[in-house]
């Protein structure tokens, strides 16, 4: 099922979630 | 005092034939509607009140239609005439716009557009004429100053389906989407504009420049982290300094969020969300799309 | 996952005509090229896996089924390598080859170098590239993302899912079990905290009714 495995990749890139220094020191 | 009403009256009907709009109100001006010679009533002072001011619109004379509509909003409150009570409305909304409150303008353009009768008194409300007054209320918060406020009109409207009709709507669904609006989009929304809402403004922008630059800005501030001023101005189509001092401006009343690097002459726009609520949100995100491929496999059968 | 919305009954749409134009190769070949022209389609393995159109590979067709792979998978790179044995690309397809591009590029990271974006899509300058990311991917809704010119780059945090290239499968397993191992760890481990909260929240009420306890104690014997 093609799209549903496009939408898998897609899906597969959103993580990491958020990569920022800023966001490294408010999460901790 | 009869006499010279009957005579202004009859003036103002000739001068209105002539279409010399201020001579006939000018001429209705004069009748004395405070008089204590002679009892008049209320809803006769606001007829003349809106009469006068209609006919100063007609030549885009807010000034002083403003000050007959100023006398006609103590009467209006207690009038129960439906035809003056809508007359003054669209007065009122006029003279905003010509005064370049174009929110408020929209605010109460839209009001006017969404009125459910079709007759008042024995007066016929077209469907063609609340077109305009909505296509007018789109117009007006286009114009005005880019920021919260603003947005939500936007969404007001763009989420009236009357609007998809108007021929206003392309544009309507780019400034609400907060997208960065071209040249030939711009001239081509300039072409529906009145003299007054192209006007030149004392900074050498016009009405219309001022709205599009800073709508622009901030459709930029929802793309970039930062950008350079020299970049900013190319993708604005103004001088760099001018588009440093629109943003200071923006930032300084709150209509945008950011701080300005003068040295390295760049703008850093702040995200509203936090680092946080960003991080939360994209996993939001995740998890809805992980639903959205749960949901198309089982509409898929797996 | 809008993208995919409104690009199946596209997709539904080419399919048709692939069909019914059963092998006549050349109605195929300018189907395949009115389909890598298409502004909202960006998906084509489903027209790729029709048996009609793998048959134009034996025929003087064959070029527009190695056009129809390149738009799969491939690449505006990949293009200019094979040029002169593909069919020359309109504007449409050239644009559509380069937000594909973009799409290849996000796939392996979230952060796009400027540099390495302009190198990629053939691109002189700074404004250029941006107009393009601004324009032609992020208001055509295949990404979405941030601009940042200090650091030169492009922040992506959402990408539409390009066709999959037959190796990426393993590694999009892998990947997911990963996340399902990572995400059972996470629950056990929230789980975990909850009860170790459960048991402090117990501990504390009972160290505060022992001292409450122990007040009035006091305050009895001082009576």
């Amino acid at each position: 099922e093609n799209s549903l495995l496009r939408q898998v990749s897609s899906l597969l890139r959103r993580l990491p979630a958020i990569e920022s220094g800023k966001f490294q020191d408010d999460f901790l | 005092e009869e006499q010279v009403l009957v005579i202004r009256e009859k003036l103002a009907e000739l001068y209105e034939s002539e279409e010399q709009w201020s001579k006939a109100a000018q001429m209705l001006s004069g009748i004395d509607l405070d008089s204590g010679m002679r009892v008049i009533d209320d809803t006769f002072r606001l007829s003349k009140c809106v009469q006068i001011a209609r006919l100063y619109l007609e030549d885009d004379d807010a000034v002083n239609a403003e000050a007959f509509i100023n006398k006609a909003s103590f009467l209006v409150s207690n009038s129960q005439h439906e035809v003056l009570n809508l007359q003054y409305k669209v007065c009122y909304a006029r003279i905003l716009d010509l005064k370049r409150k174009f929110l408020e303008a929209a605010l109460r353009y839209y009001d006017i557009s969404q009125i459910e009768k079709r007759q008042i008194g024995d007066e016929e409300i077209d469907e063609e004429a609340l077109e305009q007054a909505l296509s007018a209320a789109v117009t007006c918060t286009i114009l005005a100053a880019a920021g919260p406020q603003r947005s939500r009109v936007l969404a007001t409207l763009y989420k009236d389906e009357r609007c998809s009709k108007l021929k206003i709507y392309p544009i309507l669904q780019k400034v609400y989407l907060e997208r960065i609006l071209r040249k030939p989009e711009i001239d081509a929304f300039a072409e529906e504009l009145k003299p007054h809402q192209k006007a030149l403004l004392p900074d050498n922008f016009t009405v219309l420049d001022r709205a599009m630059i800073e709508h622009n800005l901030l459709s930029a501030s929802k793309l970039y982290t930062n950008i350079s001023f020299d970049e900013l101005g190319t993708l604005l189509g103004i001088p760099p300094h001018k588009a440093e001092k629109i943003a200071s401006r923006m930032i300084y009343e709150d209509r945008m969020r950011g701080s300005i690097d003068q040295v390295e002459a760049v703008i850093h726009f702040d995200d509203d969300t936090e680092e946080l609520q960003q991080w939360d949100q994209q996993i939001v995100g995740l998890c809805q799309a992980l639903n959205d491929v749960l949901d198309s496999m089982a509409k898929k059968g797996f | 996952m809008d993208i995919e919305q409104k690009q199946s009954e596209i997709i539904d749409h080419f399919i048709k005509e692939a069909s019914s134009a059963s092998s006549n190769a050349s109605t195929l070949a300018s189907l395949i090229t009115e389909a890598t022209s298409h502004p909202s389609l960006f998906a084509f393995s489903e027209i790729l896996s029709l048996p009609n159109v793998l048959q134009l590979e034996a025929t003087e067709n064959s070029a527009y089924l190695d056009m129809l792979r390149l738009f799969a998978h491939g690449t505006w790179s990949d293009y200019k390598s094979n040029a002169s044995r593909l069919p020359q690309l309109v504007p449409d397809q050239i644009l559509k080859l380069k937000q594909l591009t973009v799409l290849t590029m996000a796939d392996t990271h979230k952060v796009l170098p400027y540099d390495q974006l302009m190198q990629e899509l053939d691109v002189s300058n700074v404004r250029e590239l941006e107009d393009f990311l601004i324009n032609e991917c992020m208001y055509a809704g295949i990404v979405r993302g941030k601009l940042d010119q200090l650091q030169r780059c492009f922040e992506v945090q959402f990408a539409a899912g390009r066709d999959l290239r037959p190796a990426q499968l393993g590694n999009m397993i892998h990947t997911l079990s990963n996340w399902l191992s990572t995400s059972e760890n996470l629950l056990v481990t929230i789980q975990e905290k909850i009860k170790w909260a459960d048991s402090m929240g117990e501990i504390d009420m009972k160290h505060r009714k022992d001292v409450e306890e122990k007040v009035e104690e006091v305050k009895k014997s001082l009576f």
